[in-house]
């Protein structure tokens, strides 16, 4: 029985989509089965494993709408041992059309249901928004990990994704619970940076120790459709999302 | 008779609050009177003009779902001649509660009209979504402007939203165009902005010829409540914008 982890914020550009695809590669690094769920319609975490959204068949879309199994949408990618269930396009209207669903804020629970006994660990990919898309991973998961950009503006949302986490607790998955939050695009010269991690980690005392440098390699590997371990393993960024694979399989004693 | 601009992407944290509060400060500096609308539940423009999202009185939530005037919640600045339209905490219920709304696209069109004649400039900051906020805004517009970080992910949502402008175009507002698109963040020193500046200005030949550096400036500014101008009015940001508002004005042949 594997774990479950949404990587959620509502405030754009701060990492989500980086974390999701370099820690899922990390952790397959280690061996372990990794599923990466892109439940972002942008199908960013598709792109940067160098997959392409799919078109025609059916996908996490289809899944969350319809009743197509979503195993048959998953599919390997090069790094070994990390499948991917890619976005489709049309996940653009799920938001929308999945309002007047019999149990909308289930329908991913239960896609990825069949899927669990498979894998060590997945993650979700979340958009930014508070949206059911959101809603449904954080129905769907066990934990959540929150990317926070050392910037000033991705505090100010924190509060009310707190709110929101604890709504999605009572209402409708008591098990979720916030694994932690991890301070991304940090440049140690700026003032700002040190400002906002002092602020983070006075208030979540469940702050990664393992904090993300800015480091543009990080920003080139998906238009090389590569994780960070591939394309530029001995980078500042991949050493870093080690050191949080490391730190978070000791918080799951996962092997 | 002014102009409407909606300053949207739906890619996150590429700079739209950014540009949108920088630039309508850039404007008000040079005598118009120029309205700031946060469409965004995030608030961030609220707070980056010093202001705090409403809590109980009307706002922009009230005018979209409700029947509240808009101009009731409009408040000064301390930015001579620039006014803002608050972003209400229930706002994010929006997209949701708007669904089954009667003529549910164009709300904010309908909240924004008796307001028009005051402005010179009205400047809606999106969030990081096309969802029925975003329609509104784009409902509600003349003119759209684009930022795109000069990364990699930036460019593969543009697709996506110029077809979404284009069906906003057919079917709710048939004079709605693009002004255009700038490019933020921009770090003249990395081989990836190059590459994707040169991308950009490749397939969109609207692209302004001023281009926003990465400055930390502009990420300390919100902390202060001010906008850049105020805050470091000869910071490398604060000029970009100003040069911005420059070419804007010129293409609007507004005074
Ligand atoms: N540590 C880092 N250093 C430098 N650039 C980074 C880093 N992490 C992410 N980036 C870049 O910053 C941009 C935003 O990151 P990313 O897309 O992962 O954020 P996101 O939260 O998933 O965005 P969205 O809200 O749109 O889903 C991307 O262009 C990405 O390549
Ligand atoms: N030119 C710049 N140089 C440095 N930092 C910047 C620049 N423009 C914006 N920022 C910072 O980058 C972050 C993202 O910018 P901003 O919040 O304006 O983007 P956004 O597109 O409005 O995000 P969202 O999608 O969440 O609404 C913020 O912390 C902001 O302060
Ligand atoms: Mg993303
Ligand atoms: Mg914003």
């Amino acid at each position: 029985m594997g774990v479950t982890i949404a990587v959620v914020n509502q405030k754009g550009g701060v990492g989500k989509t980086t974390t999701a695809v370099s820690l899922a590669a990390a952790l397959a690094g280690r061996g372990l089965r990794v599923l990466l769920v892109d439940a972002d319609p942008q199908s960013n975490a598709t792109s940067a494993l160098g997959q392409a959204a799919i078109r025609g068949e059916a996908g996490l879309y289809e899944s969350l709408v319809g009743d197509q199994a979503l195993g048959d949408a998953v599919v390997a990618t090069d790094t070994p041992g990390l499948d991917l269930a890619p976005a489709t396009l049309h996940l653009a209207g799920a938001e929308v059309e999945l309002v007047s669903v019999m149990a909308r804020e289930f329908r991913m629970r239960r896609a990825l249901e069949p899927l669990a006994g498979r894998y060590a660990v997945t993650l979700i990919d979340c958009p930014p928004s508070l949206g059911l898309l959101t809603v449904n991973a954080l129905a769907a998961a066990h934990e959540v990990l929150i990317p926070v950009q050392a910037e000033y503006l991705a505090l100010e949302g924190l509060a009310h994704l707190s709110q929101t986490i604890e709504l999605v607790r009572r209402n409708l998955n008591p098990e979720l619970s916030v694994r932690g939050i991890v301070l991304t695009m940090f440049d140690g010269r700026t003032n700002l940076a040190r400002e906002v991690e002092a602020e983070v980690r006075n208030h979540f005392d469940n702050t990664f120790h393992s904090v993300i440098p800015r480091s543009v390699r990080l920003s080139e590997a998906p238009s090389h459709g590569l994780p960070i371990q591939r394309y530029d393993p001995r980078s500042a960024g991949a050493e870093a999302y080690e050191r949080l694979a490391d730190e978070l399989l000791e918080q799951l004693a996962l092997p």
